[in-house]
């Protein structure tokens, strides 16, 4: 029934329900959560598909409830730091903190995506601060410059909303982030593959979802003909792992450590064996 | 050159747009997987000469890759056998302090040494459930090897023994025990 930290540089608290609660840097801390959440395919008129997002409500419903989380810290070496988070659903979720990096890793499994209500659905992740970002986020451009993006704005012509969710998501091939002036921090999130980003719809300021992983029950009628509902190996639905890294620094900072990482993501060490001595 | 050609052309492949945003048809994404890897085999083809042409009095075998590392399988390392690992960083800046892990299987005890025979500090730690339970992964790894390599320079390369035995020695890596307990929303 209490609060527990993971400690190194940087700190992060857990609340007594094993879910992550604060990150501490350099004596500055925010509030933070981090939880899955989930689209409703549209099942009428132009659906969600291969090429188009389109859910049936403009909000998100939790994927899950209930939660079962097992600390690990090794006392002796410092090596390893994490807690597994297995929740009642499809979902499961490793955070780790490395003695010697700057981030948090989230390293989670999705799927098989459930779809015996006849419904598709849109998984994200959600991470949560107290960060004050003036409704504008970054996201990268393919490994050129980051992209200030705004909130139901476009830089050259004056935006009509029509579809407030998938009006505000973008690609992030590589990186997410938002920044807040008056406390001079910025959180940067790293993924492992490209995936679509934006902030929250619930809570723009402060927010930021990414979508990662879809499981759809319709064509979206843009040309390819069959719904993005791949089976994998059993036929139940594919299962993605996959991983972010979230970086917490300060605005002078922020690209001289997402840079790097950013290419130690995609070029990681290339690990084989041999069974001589 | 035939080797790599063959993952430079898939690589070509892949360029369509319907790859690069993943609007193919089913099948044709079978297929781009089916032409990846096989593209990546001849790859790891020749990375294994290149390790033996650099090395070569310490190993004529050909290096075994794990492409299923991502859901902690592998069955170069879970076989409760000893092994080599080699480390190769592709980029042109050092590695300094990357945590490795390594899927192991119960009953065995493991240490890791360096290229000196020095003993290098590792932990064992239970691959979570959910990971387990991922569909398809035949693997009776239910643990991973966890150590940290303190450089890898620039297109260097690293290598260390893990040394898999059936007694407790002094330096065998040490088992975390996870403490759990149950939350709500």
């Amino acid at each position: 029934g209490q609060r527990f930290q993971l400690k190194d540089g940087l700190i992060i608290e857990f609340d007594s329900n094993g879910k992550i609660a604060t990150m501490i840097r350099n004596n500055q801390s925010i509030s933070i959560s981090n939880e899955f959440r989930l689209f409703h395919g549209a099942d009428i008129g132009r659906h969600s598909g291969a090429y188009i997002f389109r859910p049936s409500e403009q909000k998100t419903f939790p994927v899950t409830e209930k939660m079962e989380a097992t600390l690990y810290v090794d006392q002796k070496f410092g090596i390893v730091q994490e807690v597994h988070q297995q929740f009642d659903s499809f979902v499961g979720q490793i955070i780790r903190l490395d003695k010697q990096g700057d981030y948090v890793e989230f390293d989670f499994v999705v799927g098989p995506i459930p779809v015996d209500d006849l419904i598709g659905k849109e998984i994200i992740t959600r991470y949560s601060t107290n960060l004050a970002n003036d409704e504008t986020f970054f996201t990268d451009s393919n490994g050129r410059q980051m992209l200030r993006r705004r909130w139901n704005y476009r830089p050259s012509w004056k935006y009509e909303i029509e579809e407030p969710v998938s009006g505000n998501y973008y690609p992030v091939n590589s990186r997410i982030a938002i920044r807040d002036d008056r406390k001079s921090l910025q959180m940067t999130i790293m993924t492992d593959r490209s995936q679509g980003g934006s902030l929250s719809p619930e809570q723009i300021n402060g927010s930021v979802d990414l979508m990662v992983h879809r499981r759809l029950l319709h064509d979206d009628y843009f040309g390819v003909d069959e719904p993005l509902n791949e089976p994998g190996v059993d036929g139940h639905g594919l299962v993605i792992r996959g991983r972010h890294l979230l970086l917490l620094d300060t605005l002078e900072k922020a690209a001289e450590k997402h840079r790097p990482l950013a290419q130690e993501m995609f070029m990681e060490p290339i690990i084989s064996f041999t069974s001589s001595m | 050159e035939m080797n790599i050609t063959r993952l430079r052309e898939a690589m070509g492949v892949m360029q369509h747009h319907d790859a690069v945003t993943g609007t193919e048809k089913q099948h044709v994404a079978f297929n781009y997987a089916k032409m990846l890897d096989s593209a990546m085999q001849q790859c790891r083809h020749v990375i294994s000469e290149s390790y033996r042409k650099l090395f070569p009095t310490q190993t004529k075998e050909q290096h075994e890759f794990c492409p299923y590392l991502n859901i902690s399988s592998c069955p170069s390392t879970e076989m409760g056998e000893s092994r080599t690992i080699h480390l190769y960083n592709p980029l042109g800046h050092r590695l300094v302090n990357r945590t490795i892990r390594v899927p192991v299987k119960d009953g065995y005890y493991y240490q890791v040494r360096d290229q000196n025979d020095h003993s290098i500090p590792a932990v064992l730690i239970s691959i979570p459930e959910f990971v387990r339970k991922i569909p398809g992964r035949k693997s009776v790894a239910t643990k991973e090897l966890v150590f940290r390599v303190p450089i890898i320079e620039s297109l260097g390369i690293r290598r260390f023994h893990m040394i898999a035995t059936k007694e407790k020695q002094q330096d065998s890596a040490v088992e975390i025990q996870g403490e759990k307990f149950v939350g709500h929303k």
